[in-house]
């Protein structure tokens, strides 16, 4: 609850008139922005609280931590540029089923995708366009962004296993196809 | 060169073999196809006179252009189409400062516009309002509808208000209304309807019969004297300009259909699925 509370009183701020339109000064607007991330940090906290109870067990062991990446829309996600292998735990707020698409910033040219069931789900590969590229001073920038389908539950999740795959067959099946025009 | 046609099971857009911008539409299931010309373009803002109380400078309180014109992004256009098992892209270089991602995902009834713009020049000492334009030949007699407030969908009349005799001074702005979460355009001879939801809250109008425009950034050099005492030019760490990143998505399909589309969509992306990540140590067998 006091978790949560952050969040909701960096909401309640933010109803101001100012937050609303965006007409606040700049120096305002930074004392905003870091009042929800600080709320919202909170809140993945929570979230995590929520998966270490319901997330299945292997005997003693805890759940691993879940982390979560708020830069993706700028093709940036530590964990799916660094990992060789990890898991995308999707969690669905609607109270019926979901049908979407993820897109992970990778490095990789050719993933496994395993979903729920145990069978494998369908992946592309799609590069990232110098425009969309991540900040460019970063030492090792996603070159690819993984897409595949997700089917989360109604009011549930759904865990996803991806791992590097480095066979030729798979980065065929996977890969995008370019042609480029000047006009 | 030849048109290009992204297509999936329900939706073809067509791009031009000579100006590589979107130029048609097609509805698959329901047979609807409509012309629609797709670009950005910018408005120039009003430097104003402040110390006139009524040439106010467009600034962060007010949208202000200087005319009625806006301007299309005059450079040779790039244009990149991916194709994959999943999602076929259409990569569209507007300017070095404005491009845009088209996306139809396999299956999906609805088209992905992700746009990237910024950081808008200053350097002609020009501020700019730059907009996602959308035309097409629907016959819409100066109606449109946007959401006042995510939950009740308004119709909005060009040059008009419902309460009282306008006496209209800013035909572009005078006309502009926020959405909040999706603006459509209907044909009721037609039975079409064309509807973009974006995925923040801008402005947006009608300007033209047929035409849709949404507000996607802003950079002005002068305050508007409203109280914010700053002009609107925000600047990164870089001290360049901001870019911004964001989606529109566009519906095509007839006036009954088109409600339940929009509305399943919008509370899709206004619940999003929430994904987190962790580290595995094991391998699959030992995870399942």
């Amino acid at each position: 609850e006091i978790k949560l509370r952050t969040l909701r009183q960096a909401m309640g701020v933010a109803q101001h008139h100012d937050a609303v339109s965006g007409t606040e000064k700049q120096h305002v607007a930074y004392d905003y922005a870091m009042r929800l991330s600080e709320g919202i940090s909170m809140c993945q906290e929570v979230v995590n609280d929520a998966y270490k109870k319901l997330l299945p067990k292997n005997n003693s062991a805890t759940p691993p931590v879940q982390m979560f990446c708020t830069l993706t829309n700028i093709s940036m996600c530590n964990v799916t540029e660094l990992l060789k292998r990890f898991t995308v735990t999707v969690y669905n707020p609607i109270g019926r089923p979901v049908t979407t698409w993820l897109r992970l910033p990778v490095q990789g040219s050719a993933y496994t995708v395993i979903g729920p069931d145990g069978k494998n789900v369908p992946a592309q590969i799609v590069p990232v366009s110098k425009r969309t590229k991540s900040i460019p001073e970063r030492k090792s920038p996603a070159n690819y962004e993984l897409v595949f389908h997700v089917s989360p539950p109604p009011l549930g999740f759904a865990t996803y296993f991806v791992s590097y795959n480095s066979a030729l067959e798979v980065f065929k099946q996977q890969q995008t196809q370019e042609k480029e025009n000047v006009f | 060169y030849q048109d290009m046609d992204l297509r999936n099971e329900h939706i073809s857009l067509i791009f031009d073999q000579t100006t590589g911008l979107l130029k048609q539409m097609t509805n698959l299931d329901k047979q609807i196809t409509i012309p629609l010309q797709h670009e950005f373009k910018y408005y120039q803002s009003f430097a104003g006179n402040n110390s006139k109380g009524i040439y106010e400078a467009s600034g962060a309180y007010i949208f202000r252009p200087n005319g009625t014109d806006a301007y299309p992004l005059k450079t040779n256009m790039v244009t990149k189409f991916m194709q994959g098992i999943l999602v076929k892209e259409v990569h569209q270089t507007f300017s070095s400062w404005t491009t845009l991602v088209t996306r139809l995902y396999q299956g999906a009834r609805h088209v992905e516009m992700e746009w990237t713009v910024g950081p808008i020049p200053i350097d002609d000492n020009q501020g700019k309002e730059v907009i996602s334009h959308f035309a097409t030949d629907l016959k819409t007699n100066g109606i449109f509808y946007t959401d006042s407030n995510g939950r009740e969908i308004l119709q909005r009349k060009r040059n008009f208000r419902p309460t009282w005799k306008l006496n209209q001074t800013e035909p572009v702005s005078g006309n502009y209304y926020p959405i909040n979460s999706r603006i459509y355009i209907r044909d009721e001879t037609k039975n079409v309807q064309l509807t973009v939801l974006n995925d923040r809250s801008q402005g947006g109008s009608s300007i033209q019969d047929g035409c849709l425009e949404i507000m996607v950034h802003r950079r002005n050099l002068h305050d508007d004297s409203l109280g914010v005492g700053e002009p609107l030019n925000e600047t990164g760490s870089d001290g360049k300009g901001l870019i911004v990143r964001g989606k529109h998505y566009l519906v095509l399909d007839d006036i009954k259909s088109s409600g339940r589309v929009h509305r399943d969509l919008a509370e899709q992306l206004f619940m999003a699925p929430l994904p987190s990540f962790s580290d595995l140590k094991m391998d699959f067998q030992q995870w399942i």
